[in-house]
């Protein structure tokens, strides 16, 4: 294995965590202290009347941001950029977005069902624009479930690094070595949390399939906006969102 | 096929 030692996981456990905080696109104190700040009712409303397709062009351009944070921070993993070229986009086409969907958990408040978004906490309402009720549900209801674990940011960077750094994930080139550095990696978010005595975090993780069917859901309704809007998606969707999802 | 995320991956280790 790549990561024998105990030094070479403390190393690894150091690694995931500095691309982390070097990438994370908003420092969690900021998100906390911008709980207070909250959309009002106009706001809320004008966010409202926009068009499905003005909604809808907005979130792939905040989305392509997160997912620019997330290239960022795959590039910086340890054994990631010695991966061939092949195997790094399969794991960033099937992992940034689910990467994302965790990231959110920090930007989400509980304590009033509300996300971080342009700037201020809304909660469902402020998209409902895009007519994606059920999605946005979904979404919303993952960051709720996975809040509850209060996951450090340590923890977030490893699981993170996880979810990307996938061998399962169909059309890899070089399986045993994607392979060989999830292991890795598993052993570094097993030693961290068995250092920080957190380890009952392994089995309240959410199932990888719930993340899949997010992402899922996703690329369904944009599949059914894109039928509707083809010219909005070709002239004014982010390149990075149409090459990813469309 | 995957062109930006071609050059977001070959634009440094940084």
């Amino acid at each position: 294995a790549p990561y024998a030692s105990l030094t070479e996981i403390e190393h690894l456990v150091q690694n995931v965590c500095k691309s982390y905080r070097e990438t994370c696109q908003l420092r969690l104190e900021e998100l906390l202290r911008q709980r207070a700040n909250l959309f009002s009712r106009e706001e809320v409303s004008s966010y409202q009347r926009k068009s499905e397709w003005e909604m809808w062009e907005r979130c792939a351009h905040r989305l392509t941001e997160a997912i620019q944070h997330v290239v960022e921070f795959a590039k910086r993993l340890s054994g990631f950029m010695e991966l061939c070229q092949n195997d790094q986009i399969i794991l960033l086409k099937a992992g940034a977005m689910e990467v994302v969907l965790v990231r959110m958990c920090r930007a989400y408040n509980a304590d009033n069902h509300t996300v971080f978004f342009e700037g201020k906490y809304g909660g469902v309402e402020l998209f409902r624009a895009l007519g994606c009720g059920e999605l946005i549900g979904s979404i919303f209801d993952f960051s709720h479930s996975l809040s509850a674990l209060r996951l450090s940011e340590d923890e977030i960077a490893l699981y993170t690094a996880l979810v990307l750094i996938n061998a399962n994930r169909p059309g890899l080139q070089e399986k045993r070595k994607v392979e060989q550095l999830q292991c890795s990696l598993e052993l570094a978010f097993h030693h961290h949390l068995c250092k920080t005595h957190r380890q009952g975090v392994l089995a309240q993780l959410p199932p990888k399939g719930r993340l899949r069917s997010l992402c899922s859901q996703h690329l369904e309704k944009l599949q059914v906006f894109q039928h509707l809007h083809p010219i909005v998606v070709q002239a004014a969707f982010p390149p990075l969102y149409k090459e990813l999802f469309s | 096929k995957h062109r930006i995320l071609h050059k977001l991956l070959q634009n440094g280790n940084s």
